[in-house]
């Protein structure tokens, strides 16, 4: 799954998914991918959210929503993607997933449970894409 | 003392087993550093192809655009094969796709769920957003409207690659998967509900396994005298699997 941000010049912000799901799946499913707050959301006023991971299960407690809506109650991104993931691992230990969040001033922070996530950010102070992993 | 106390605490953040990172610098650094692109996994292609749309000279295109060159990069590339045509073949071998996009100016969002036979899902998705009142289309009705919108199809989204780890799956008697609560438990189906089943034959017994805090552990079938475990609990998410 890509789950991507991308914020413009004016801090216009906008978000998308676009995933073939889990493999050897039951003919029908659909995962988390096109469920609006699961795989992604994104708020000008507030910042943006990118997911990944086992859709059946993030789909239960739309991560990417809960994300934007810690931030516009004022948590950093950092942890409100760690309260984010943290919600799921409490339910459910064995999860894998991870969220990418990123504030409307820029500022973007991972958190991942179950395996070790990568995200990738290119912005005007870079030369090309940086990629971030987050380590268990 | 100091290094006991150090020893717990390492502990402690062990115990939890999430993890995380935050980027380096402030707000004021990063005041200046628009626009940004950011992607899930290190797919530098998809974020360059966004980033050209984004940081172009004449001002660049909309956040939106950028997403969708993005999102198609990678479903063009297709990105480890979990993005894109070509890549997880569901039980009956076929690829479909999930896509979404937002708009997070105005709150628009347009998506396609278990799209077939077209390459294109956050085009799709886009589609949707822009030409509808709706926010989700799904399966062939998706299809219909995204050919009737101008995307090209229909197209056979399976690739050699999918084709042969599907039938890999069913020589390996379609393990893993994603039933449970069903029999047969460990061979292709059709499957039935567990209960319809021993209700409606007396081969298929059903026997629970508890732990020593008396926490059911494992559920076994017998079947044509073989015990066998049910897969309800199987990892099956990894880097290459995923949503």
């Amino acid at each position: 799954t890509i789950s991507m941000t991308v914020i413009d010049k004016m801090g216009h912000i906008a978000v998308g998914t676009s995933t073939n799901g889990a493999t050897f799946k039951i003919p029908g499913r659909v995962g988390d991918g096109p469920i609006p707050g699961s795989s992604s959301y994104a708020d000008d006023e507030v910042g943006a959210c990118g997911a990944t991971g086992d859709g059946d299960v993030m789909m239960r407690f739309l991560p990417c929503y809960q994300v934007v809506e810690s931030m516009r109650r004022g948590m950093e991104p950092l942890d409100a993607a760690r309260d984010a993931i943290s919600r799921i691992a409490r339910k459910y230990p064995d999860f894998v997933g991870a969220v990418f969040a990123i504030n409307r001033k820029g500022v973007h922070a991972g958190a991942c449970h179950g395996w070790t996530f990568q995200y990738s950010v290119r912005n005007s102070s870079m030369h090309d894409v940086e990629v971030i992993t987050v380590y268990p | 003392g100091r290094s006991s106390v150090r020893l717990l605490l390492g502990l402690l953040l062990l115990r939890f087993n999430w993890c995380s990172a935050a980027s380096g610098g402030g707000a004021e650094e990063l005041a200046g550093t628009f626009p940004v692109v950011v992607s899930t996994w290190p797919f530098r292609e998809a974020v360059r192809a966004a980033w050209e749309v984004i940081s172009a000279a004449d001002g660049g295109g909309s956040a939106v655009d950028a997403v969708v060159a993005g999102c198609s990069a990678c479903e063009v590339l297709r990105c480890d094969g979990t993005v894109g045509p070509g890549g997880s073949p569901d039980e009956n071998g076929e690829t479909t796709l999930d896509a979404l996009i937002m708009n997070g100016a105005t709150m628009e969002i347009g998506a396609v769920a278990a799209m077939r036979y077209v390459k294109d899902g956050i085009k799709a998705a886009k589609l949707v957003m822009e030409h509808s009142k709706h926010t989700l289309l799904v399966g062939d009705k998706a299809t219909s409207f995204a050919i009737s919108m101008g995307l090209p199809g229909p197209s056979n989204l399976s690739s050699p690659e999918s084709i042969e780890k599907w039938e890999n799956w069913r020589q390996n008697h379609c393990q893993p998967n994603f039933w449970k609560n069903v029999a047969p438990a460990s061979s292709c189906g059709p499957y039935h509900p567990i209960n319809s089943v021993s209700a409606e034959s007396e081969d298929d017994v059903k026997d629970v396994v508890h732990d020593s805090q008396g926490g059911v552990c494992q559920e076994w079938f017998q079947n044509d005298n073989l015990l066998e475990p049910m897969n309800s609990h199987l990892k099956v998410v990894n880097r290459h699997n995923h949503d």
